[in-house]
């Protein structure tokens, strides 16, 4: 059903947005998401951290860099404390 | 590792476990904290202090979600574990743990030991490392927690900031783990504990028994997590219960435990404010009266009454004659004295009030 997708799309974006803004400094609100500029900050963001963990750096929220995001860490950010 | 933040500028760092949590029993929370704290002491030149009130260098607490002023917050289960603050005052060092996870000591749930050395890495200066194998990886990883935690780049890590363990220690079977039978070995406390007779050095403790030839050697630590290395008297007082002390603080420990609300101050026991720390302390079981030896002084305290004797302090010379101006410890053994004042032992009975052997201190350890 495309409207369960979008949802899942919304939550995962969420999910990442939340996890960018804590631990690589992102610092973008929900609703500013929509705006393109912050769509490559975004997904400068989803570089660095996938940079990082070592993973393939694709910029994309792909099944690697989400299972990475939703495991158990320590709280200090990874960039910038 | 990733960058490192200015290191603390002293080295003898205090931490304090403001809080317990539910999951684990008092004495696995720190002996976890204790370990944790171990892994950088090892290779670096840092030691850590635990102190029971006040502020310390690093205050560790368990927190939940949004918590006094702290200026990150906790997720509820899974998510973020902990974190901790770089060195500095007030938050700085500071270590905090998400109450609404499952800590364990072992099995399933999350290791507090594990969680606690990453988050000491931070206090002490260290951000997250992107090397897997590394402690300082920010993700959890189920590690054997018997395993060696840190990884070499672990290690350059704090030592680009502290440098390496002071030279004595650098060598594992150097002079800081000492030898039983080195003909120089002082002690700096002896005790006896029920059947067994106990030698405290530096962060070991010899242990023998009366009926058996073997001897072990072990870590402090590995009964005691809370005690201190470096102890400065130890005695078994009449209720099976032994007193260890160091600087102007005691903790009393009954077996393998240590009783909770110590240490405490010395002067509880009678002492004036300017006795600043106790030499050596050996408790006649006979006369229930335990001799405290302070510098050149010798205090008598009675067990019974657990009040100061009057007439005290005497000089240790006058008192013991020929032992010398001061000894490093004492104990009692079927009715002797054994007293250790440097590489030297003297046998004394306290009833003809005469040294009836001198000998080497390590004559317990059969070499």
């Amino acid at each position: 059903f495309p409207t369960d997708r979008k949802m899942e799309n919304e939550e995962t974006m969420q999910l990442a947005q939340a996890y960018l803004n804590q631990f690589y400094s992102l610092e973008i609100e929900g609703s500013q998401l929509v705006q393109s500029k912050n769509r490559s900050l975004i997904d400068g963001k989803i570089r660095e951290m996938q940079a990082f963990f070592g993973l393939a750096v694709t910029g994309k929220l792909d099944s690697s860099t989400l299972e990475v995001m939703k495991t158990p860490r320590c709280g200090v950010p990874d960039v910038g404390q | 590792y990733g960058y490192t933040l200015p290191g603390w500028k002293k080295h003898n760092l205090t931490y304090r476990i403001v809080n317990y949590t539910p999951d684990l029993a008092r004495a696995d929370v720190e002996e976890a904290i204790r370990k944790g704290l171990d892994v950088w002491s090892e290779v670096t030149p840092l030691t850590f202090t635990k102190i029971p009130k006040g502020t310390a260098d690093i205050m560790i607490a368990f927190r939940t979600r949004v918590h006094g002023r702290c200026p990150r917050y906790f997720d509820g289960p899974l998510g973020v574990l902990g974190h901790a603050f770089p060195p500095g005052l007030g938050l700085g060092g500071d270590t905090h743990f998400d109450e609404d996870e499952n800590w364990t000591k072992d099995g399933p749930g999350f290791n507090l030991f594990l969680v606690a050395a990453h988050e000491f890495g931070h206090s002490l200066g260290l951000s997250h490392s992107n090397d897997q194998t590394a402690l300082m990886f920010p993700n959890y990883v189920s590690l054997d927690p018997s395993k060696y935690p840190l990884s070499q780049d672990d290690i350059s890590g704090i030592q680009s900031i502290y440098g390496g363990p002071p030279k004595a220690t650098a060598k594992p079977q150097g002079p800081t783990v000492p030898h039983a039978c080195d003909p120089d070995l002082t002690f700096d406390a002896v005790t006896t504990f029920r059947r067994e007779v106990m030698f405290f050095k530096g962060r070991h403790v010899w242990r023998i028994y009366y009926d058996i030839t073997d001897i072990e050697f072990e870590l402090i630590s590995s009964f005691w997590p809370s005690l201190p290395a470096d102890i400065q008297a130890a005695y078994e007082n009449p209720k099976d219960k032994i007193l260890v002390f160091k600087d102007d603080n005691f903790w009393m420990i009954r077996g393998y435990a240590v009783l909770p609300d110590y240490p405490k101050s010395i002067h509880t026991l009678g002492f004036p404010r300017h006795v600043k720390k106790i030499d050596a302390a050996v408790c006649d079981h006979s006369t229930k009266k335990t001799y405290f030896f302070v510098d050149i002084w010798c205090w008598r305290y009675d067990e019974v009454s657990q009040t100061m004797d009057r007439g005290y302090p005497q000089r240790l010379v006058t008192y013991f004659p020929r032992i010398g101006l001061r000894v490093d410890a004492a104990f009692q053994h079927k009715g002797f004295f054994y007293f250790f004042r440097r590489a030297k032992q003297f046998e004394y009975d306290p009833k003809a009030k005469t040294i009836t052997r001198m000998m080497k201190t390590n004559t317990w350890f059969r070499c």
